[in-house]
């Protein structure tokens, strides 16, 4: 199963990720 | 039997021979392409009439099967080998589970919806959008021309997995601009892809409101990485429920997309929805909106969980148990 976000965000928003890497429910994705 | 007048030969039997030649055929063809290539580069998709093919199987009436196994109570010196075997299969943390003691699971149905002990999933409070998830990051990014990378190379198309939007008439702009609410705003996405062994419950990743929940009937085929390196449009064409609403920054939205052994989407505030029902007509959705037009609708909506209902919609808090996936 998978899970897709999609969403609207200012232009500088960053993601902290790797493809790839193992996450957990609450690990930070990203923020503006 | 020779008595009897019957042949020794077994009746031919197309189900499972074509699952046989075709499972066979299009694994046959993964080896073939996943084989070293010497430029490094990633397989090619599959064809679509590789595609077709697999869709062709019954993977929805797979689905359901393996869910009505998987929903029989085992007797109590069965549980815990079985579990036991799928832990060791797939890796599972029993260390985490609320309950750890085999033997409360009637089923492996209970086993997968397993809840975690509180607090081992402790929230970003630095990030404004966390993981919904457990699970693997399949691809992320920024959303370019109304097409999506479900990975690296392989895409999708937003206005076939969002469905057409409301209001949007004949806007001659792209689908992703009409999603924007403003001209400095982008449009991101992020995949997070869960493996058999994770925690199977999904979460908010953000304090946000959901207006809409769309329900895409489909196949259920594999979503595992492999597949999606191979399958274009994989997402479009399995089952998924699509909520979508609103954050502090305009457009949001959160799928969850089913697949052959997880079949079917439960979410928690909304008792309308049945997914992996047998009744599916191809290219169909179903909408129902969470925004209160009367007292009625709000009835209906079965609010559960720590959800909240407003005049605007769902109102969900970053970190809440939102639903889950079940097996079939």
């Amino acid at each position: 199963s998978t899970i897709v976000l999609l969403f609207e965000a200012p232009k500088d928003f960053s993601f902290k990720l790797q493809p790839g890497q193992p996450i957990r429910v609450g690990e930070g994705l990203g923020s503006v | 039997m020779l008595s009897t007048g019957r042949s020794f030969l077994p009746r031919p039997r197309p189900l499972p021979l074509l699952l046989l030649t075709g499972g066979g055929y299009l694994g046959y063809e993964h080896y073939r392409r996943r084989g070293p290539r010497k430029d490094g580069a990633p397989p090619p998709p599959a064809t679509p009439t590789q595609v077709a093919l697999y869709r062709s199987f019954p993977t929805r009436l797979l689905s359901r099967t393996w869910g009505r196994l998987n929903g029989v109570e085992l007797p109590t010196w069965l549980r815990k080998p079985v579990f036991s075997l799928y832990i060791w299969t797939f890796g599972v943390n029993m260390q985490e589970a609320a309950v750890e003691d085999l033997h409360h699971y009637r089923n492996l149905g209970e086993f997968f919806r397993r809840r975690l002990k509180p607090a081992v999933r402790p929230l970003c409070a630095s990030s404004c959008l966390i993981s919904p998830a457990d699970g693997k990051i399949l691809h992320f990014g920024r959303v370019k021309n109304s097409e999506v990378e479900q990975v690296k190379g392989v895409t999708y198309s937003l206005e076939h997995f969002l469905g057409p939007q409301k209001g949007r008439g004949n806007d001659p702009s792209s689908f992703r601009d009409s999603l924007l609410s403003s001209p400095d705003h982008d449009l991101f996405h992020v995949v997070v892809y869960l493996a058999p062994g994770d925690y199977h419950c999904f979460h908010s990743p953000t304090d946000w409101k959901v207006e809409l929940r769309r329900h895409f009937p489909g196949s259920l085929m594999s979503v595992n990485p492999g597949v999606a390196r191979l399958v274009k449009e994989l997402f479009c064409l399995n089952e998924r429920v699509a909520l979508t609403g609103q954050w502090q920054h305009g457009f949001f939205s959160l799928t969850a997309v089913g697949a052959t052994n997880v079949g079917s989407i439960r979410v928690y505030f909304d008792q309308e929805l049945q997914t992996n029902a047998p009744r599916y007509s191809k290219g169909s959705f179903h909408d129902y909106s969470y925004v209160a037009v009367d007292d009625q609708v709000l009835q209906v909506a079965g609010v559960g969980g720590g959800a909240s209902v407003q005049g605007g919609g769902v109102v969900l808090q970053k970190g809440e148990a939102v639903g889950e996936f079940n097996l079939g």
